[in-house]
Parts: structure tokens; C-alpha cells; sequence
């Protein structure tokens, strides 16, 4: 099913 | 201080009710703006970000920008204790540790109020840039639910692709395989039948479909919810809500191993 990914490696850190 | 009047306060239960099982506890933040809510899901694989704006409320007040740490199952629990036509006004002073939730039926012969414990929370507030997505697709919410409750039947994952041809979500399992395509239809008699599909460029990818189906749980907020992709990056999962704010939730793709 392939790897999941952390939404966090996504959108950066405010 | 905070004082915000909702009339149909019933959207505030929508909305809890529709985040709660991902999302524990959770930062609402108040500002002149209105009402929002960021937070990522225990496993970190989904965010939530909610917003209600303020002229949604009939009264809003809001003298600084505030963050209210609560429990979203014990939010939920206040708010069951709502009728579903009840009004709804929050009150919370500066630097309190509780807010008030004061419900009041159409009819004005009965008024309750709920004072809820506020928490300490420490969250992460991320950036989301605006997209330029290859593939957005607006269909009735109804019809997103049962794809998600059709598909998780079969497996964890699903492909979605966005072709010309319309938009095929693929999963597989043990018991084989599934496919379903939804293409346009903006010639429904109904409204809320419709579907719209607006394809600047081909894209496929895969979700974990459990999340995609916990998003489902949104549906009573809209018509219609609206997925937006773009190669290798987080598909928006969107639901209006009404004409006050809207409810988005953002799950990152799975990848090859």
C-alpha cells in the first residue's frame, strides 16, 4: 500500500 | 473579552462531531476574524483546519485574540445538550480558564447554560500555501461517503486518479478489486446532485482510505464537499459550511516504499 507520509513533512511549522 | 451569538448554533455540533475522532484536544483560537481551529490527528498523517468567520454570528465581540484549549469529546458532550434549533452564545473572559455555553430554544422558554474547563495546549500551528491544484472535484458529499464506505469494504488504500474521462477511485484487497468513476454532471435537475470537475492536468494518488472515510463524518455540514490534488502533495478534503466558513481537512499521500 505504499509508505504514509507525515502531513508535517508537508506544510512547515509556523 | 468573548461573546459570539451563533443562531444556528446546531453548525457548531456538525463541526465537533465531524473532527473529534481524529483530533483529542484542540486549540479553538478567537480573533476579530472569528472562530478557528488548526490541528493535526494523533498519527500526524491528516490536519483539520476549520474556520468561522465572524460575521456568521449574529453578535460577536472579541476584544483580543484568544486560544481556548478544550477537550473536543467533552465540547461534543456540551454540545448534545443543545436542541437542534437552539441558539448558541459563547462567553469567555480574558485569561479565564472556563468558557460558557448559553443555549436558547426558538421559542425563548428555555435557556441553559454549560461552563466547560479550558486547557493548556501545546500545538503546532503550520503554514498551508495556496495551490494551484491540477484536479478539483465537487460532489454531493453523500456520494463522497459512500464511495469512502464502498471502497474501505474491499481495502486500506485507494487510488485517485483525475483524467478527462472523470475521476476513478481503485482500491484492492482480499477480495479483489474495485473501481469507481465519477464524472461530471452539471445537467442534474437538483442542485445538489451535481458534479463539477475541473482538470487543468492528469494526477493519480494514493490515500490511506481510513482517514478519507473519517472525513465522511462532515457530511451533515454541506451539499457537497469539494477534493482538490496536486502531484505528490496533501489532497484537500473541503466542506462548506454554509456561507459562514468551511471545514478542510488535508491528508498527506502514501509513496512507493
Amino acid at each position: 500500500g505504499g509508505k504514509q507520509r507525515s502531513i508535517a513533512s508537508f506544510f512547515a511549522v509556523q | 473579552m468573548l461573546e459570539a451569538r451563533l443562531v444556528q448554533g446546531s453548525m457548531l455540533r456538525k463541526v465537533v462531531d465531524a473532527v473529534k475522532d481524529l483530533v483529542s484536544d484542540a486549540n479553538i483560537d478567537v480573533s476579530s476574524s472569528g472562530f478557528s481551529l488548526q490541528a493535526m490527528d494523533t498519527s500526524h498523517v491528516s490536519l483539520i483546519a476549520m474556520h468561522l468567520r465572524a460575521d456568521a454570528f449574529e453578535h460577536f465581540r472579541c476584544d483580543r485574540p484568544m486560544s481556548m484549549g478544550m477537550s473536543l469529546a467533552n465540547l461534543a458532550k456540551v454540545l448534545k445538550c443543545a436542541g437542534s434549533d437552539d441558539i448558541v452564545t459563547l462567553k469567555a473572559n480574558d485569561d479565564g480558564d472556563t468558557v460558557t455555553f448559553m443555549f436558547e430554544s426558538p421559542k425563548e422558554d428555555r435557556v441553559s447554560d454549560f461552563e466547560l474547563k479550558l486547557m493548556d495546549i501545546d500545538s503546532e500551528h503550520l503554514g498551508i500555501p495556496d495551490t494551484d491544484y491540477c484536479a478539483t472535484v465537487t460532489m454531493p458529499a453523500g456520494e463522497y461517503a459512500r464511495i469512502c464506505k464502498d471502497l474501505s469494504s474491499i481495502g486500506d488504500t485507494v487510488v485517485i486518479s483525475a483524467t478527462k474521462d472523470g475521476v476513478k477511485f481503485t482500491t484492492s484487497g482480499d477480495v479483489g478489486t474495485a473501481n469507481v468513476t465519477v464524472r461530471q454532471n452539471t445537467t442534474a435537475d437538483k442542485k445538489e446532485d451535481q458534479t463539477i470537475i475541473d482538470l487543468k492536468e492528469p494526477v493519480a494518488l494514493t490515500f490511506a482510505l481510513r482517514y478519507l472515510t473519517s472525513f465522511a463524518k462532515a457530511t451533515p455540514l454541506a451539499t457537497h464537499v469539494t477534493l482538490s490534488m496536486t502531484r505528490e502533495l496533501p489532497v484537500m478534503v473541503e466542506y462548506a459550511i454554509q456561507d459562514m466558513g468551511h471545514l478542510r481537512f488535508y491528508l498527506a499521500p502514501k509513496i512507493e516504499d
